[in-house]
């Protein structure tokens, strides 16, 4: 649907934001290296999307269990959006990952220089 | 800034781009005049120009809105979640997801313009997925157009100094620098 402008939403569409398929992340809040909870293979599905976790490994083999594979992934992802990069499911890490996005991969080959500008100014800053 | 692997770009021989609109999506001249605006943000920073072709074969970049599974291995995922992606210089592949509710508005300036929503403002994402199409990766400047993520409501359509820094490293500034440094794109 097209609105040609923001008087033309129905009103009851602004109150009820539609809820995204992500949205069901959020009762993954705290979890850590460690737990195995239900939901967990799709969030690790969702990093592969986004080339956190290499897509070699295929969506099949992902399990439930809270493995290294993923607390990585969400060190690298909290780097990539400045976020305290604590490896584990946290409010802020949450609440970003929900967010509507681009569908392009932040990751190519395991590799990011989203966040490059951030290292080059520490770099700088430590050869200083 | 970042760049797809290799730094794909247009070729010089090919700065003047076309694009196309997908037939079946029957689209409004309002709609594509949302991406016509879209395009001038690059153009103004750099030496590539773009015209509308009404030909998808002949043109170097394709726009279209598609739901779910469309046969290109990235299908999309029903309202909110991804909205669109777009494939690195020179594909010119350019998909949107034909699930959500997109917002039309010639408002100038980068600002929320709806308390949380699910409709999400069209030309903020063209203007992201055409940086794509040119050859820039994400960014994590925030304010960053090739900033991978928006919330429903928002609008960003200015470029800010990361992407014009980008693409001009790609580009050139095509001796429009001048007008990129008084555009006062968001800092």
């Amino acid at each position: 649907t097209f609105y040609t402008n923001v008087s033309s939403i129905p009103t009851l569409h602004l109150l009820n934001a539609t809820r995204s398929a992500w949205e069901t992340f959020e009762k993954l809040a705290g979890c850590h290296v460690g737990d195995k909870a239900d939901g967990l293979s799709k969030l690790k599905q969702y990093f592969s999307r986004f080339g956190y976790i290499s897509s070699s490994s295929s969506a099949a083999n992902f399990t439930d269990d809270f493995d290294d594979v993923l607390k990585s992934a969400i060190s690298a992802y909290q780097k990539n959006f400045n976020l305290k990069a604590t490896g584990k499911l946290d409010a802020p890490t949450l609440r970003q990952i929900v967010r509507p996005r681009c569908g392009n991969p932040d990751m190519v080959d395991g590799a990011s220089e989203m966040n490059a500008g951030r290292k080059l100014l520490r770099t700088v800053a430590a050869a200083r | 800034y970042s760049f797809f692997p290799g730094k794909p770009r247009w070729p010089k021989r090919n700065r003047d781009l076309s694009y196309a609109f997908v037939p079946r999506n029957n689209l409004t001249e309002e709609v594509k005049q949302v991406f016509a605006r879209a395009f001038t943000r690059w153009s103004d920073v750099t030496p590539l120009n773009f015209t509308r072709s009404e030909s998808v074969f002949k043109a170097d970049i394709v726009i279209g809105f598609f739901s779910g599974d469309h046969g290109d291995g990235e299908p999309f995922d029903g309202p909110m979640g991804t909205l669109a992606h777009a494939s690195s210089p020179p594909t010119g592949m350019f998909h949107l997801d034909g699930d959500e509710d997109w917002l039309i508005s010639g408002d100038e300036t980068n600002r929320r313009i709806m308390p949380v929503t699910s409709v999400v403002d069209l030309e903020s994402v063209a203007v992201h997925e055409i940086g794509h199409l040119l050859g820039l990766g994400h960014s994590s400047v925030e304010d960053a157009i090739m900033y991978p993520a928006i919330s429903g409501g928002d609008r960003k359509v200015e470029l800010a100094k990361d992407d014009i820094e980008g693409i001009q490293y790609l580009y050139g500034d095509g001796g429009s620098s001048r007008r990129s440094e008084t555009s006062g794109g968001a800092e």
